[in-house]
């Protein structure tokens, strides 16, 4: 089972069309194995991206490089996971 | 669950529950509900449509599926609420009653069972289709960028490892090519609903080109009532409009295609996004999302009936 122990999302907001360009350039970086939750088309539309562990540090960079913004959406995404999988234990026991 | 009335809309299920969920919903309510296998999986899973109807051969139709991509849990969570909320509704409700007199209703609540089961057991994440991509060990085609619209353009991909993986010829996954041959053999469905999640949108054709397609005035007034009647009840906010003005280039979608084929009526949805889970929507927002996402459809479906072309 694959888990995601420190995996987190960000919701990243694009000021201007030269910023979604710079976030197009990160979904081509396939060595990040990002996985664009909503992907890139208008500064007006945020992105999310889940971010594994081992890639937050040169994401974070890149981001702040480029003066993009960005918050925690989903500060470790395996915990809500875990939530999920607990929960409906519950409800079927119940 | 013991009858359609104990089972538990507000917690996600696994595929055999939901599959379990149906065949209770046929055997509880026969003469309005059946089942009909239209194909398998890739993994030979059974892709199950419920067909709700009150007779007659052949009627004008509505298509709705759930689920295509398999991680958007809330989907098919909203698909088993309609299917209540269908049987409940029918007799009391008016407006229902009256599609149902003169509409069938077709229901695909898991698009995507081999997905559906992989995200229970393997990734919770997964979003594609289980195929084996040959020379590729990546695995799976988005079967949303598989149908014969614009097929393999711009806003796919051609890697297999990619989300948008287009695959390697339109209606390649057999979960796209069994509703093409239903559709096709059919060939009387006037309104075809693919709901996704989330973001927040109500989208028409098209995604592959920025040609709007010739019905878009009328398309963008049901959306404008469709959007209204969706936001009042809980103040969610939608927008809505043709999908590359609104979210962006996507070639081989599955409503491009069904407009392609003649279904004015072709619509599709991005749930609720409570803003802070993504796709990963906790199980009490079930419901709501359930309930507001039904008067929209509602609006679709009563144009529908109204406006037979």
């Amino acid at each position: 089972t694959e888990v995601f122990v420190g995996h987190q999302v960000l919701r990243i907001s694009m000021a201007n069309e030269a910023q979604v360009e710079k976030m197009r350039e990160l979904e081509t970086m396939d060595h990040l194995q990002l996985d664009f939750w909503a992907s890139p088309s208008h500064p007006e539309r945020p992105v999310d991206v889940r971010v594994p562990f081992t890639s937050l540090q040169a994401v974070k960079v890149f981001l702040e490089q480029n003066n993009i913004q960005y918050f925690i959406l989903i500060k470790d995404l395996q915990r809500l996971v875990d939530d999920e999988k607990a929960q409906m234990v519950r409800q079927r026991s119940r | 669950a013991l009858s359609v009335e104990t089972f538990n809309y507000a917690t996600y299920h696994t595929l055999n529950e939901i599959y379990d969920f149906m065949d209770l919903l046929v055997a509880e309510r026969p003469n309005l509900v059946s089942k009909i296998e239209i194909g398998y999986s890739t993994e030979g899973l059974p892709l199950n449509v419920l067909k709700f109807s009150t007779g007659g051969p052949n009627r004008p139709a509505i298509w709705i599926d759930t689920g295509i991509h398999s991680r958007e849990w809330v989907t098919q969570a909203t698909g088993v609420w309609f299917a209540k909320k269908i049987i409940s509704d029918y007799g009391k409700d008016e407006s229902l009653t009256a599609i149902l007199d003169k509409m069938d209703i077709f229901l695909e609540i898991i698009t995507n069972p081999d997905g559906f089961v992989f995200t229970h057991t393997q990734n919770r994440m997964w979003r594609k289709t289980r195929s084996i991509n040959a020379g590729s060990s990546c695995r799976g085609v988005d079967p949303n960028r598989n149908w014969d619209a614009g097929f393999g353009g711009l806003g796919s991909s051609r890697n297999p490892c990619s989300e948008t993986y287009h695959g390697p010829h339109a209606n390649s996954e057999p979960e796209v090519k069994a509703i093409v041959d239903f559709v096709k053999q059919h060939g009387n469905i006037k309104a075809f609903i693919s709901i996704h999640s989330y973001s927040q949108l109500l989208l028409y054709p098209y995604g592959y080109t920025k040609t709007p397609v010739p019905d878009q005035k009328e398309l963008d007034s049901i959306a404008t009532a469709a959007v209204t009647a969706l936001s009042s009840l809980y103040g969610t906010s939608y927008r809505y409009g043709s999908i590359i003005t609104t979210i962006y280039q996507a070639s081989g979608g599955t409503i491009d295609w069904t407009y392609n084929q003649g279904i004015k009526y072709s619509f599709t949805f991005e749930l609720r996004d409570a803003g802070r889970y993504g796709f990963m929507l906790p199980a009490n927002q079930i419901i709501p999302t359930a309930q507001e996402t039904w008067k929209a459809l509602m609006v679709i479906m009563e144009h529908a009936r109204d406006h037979p072309y």
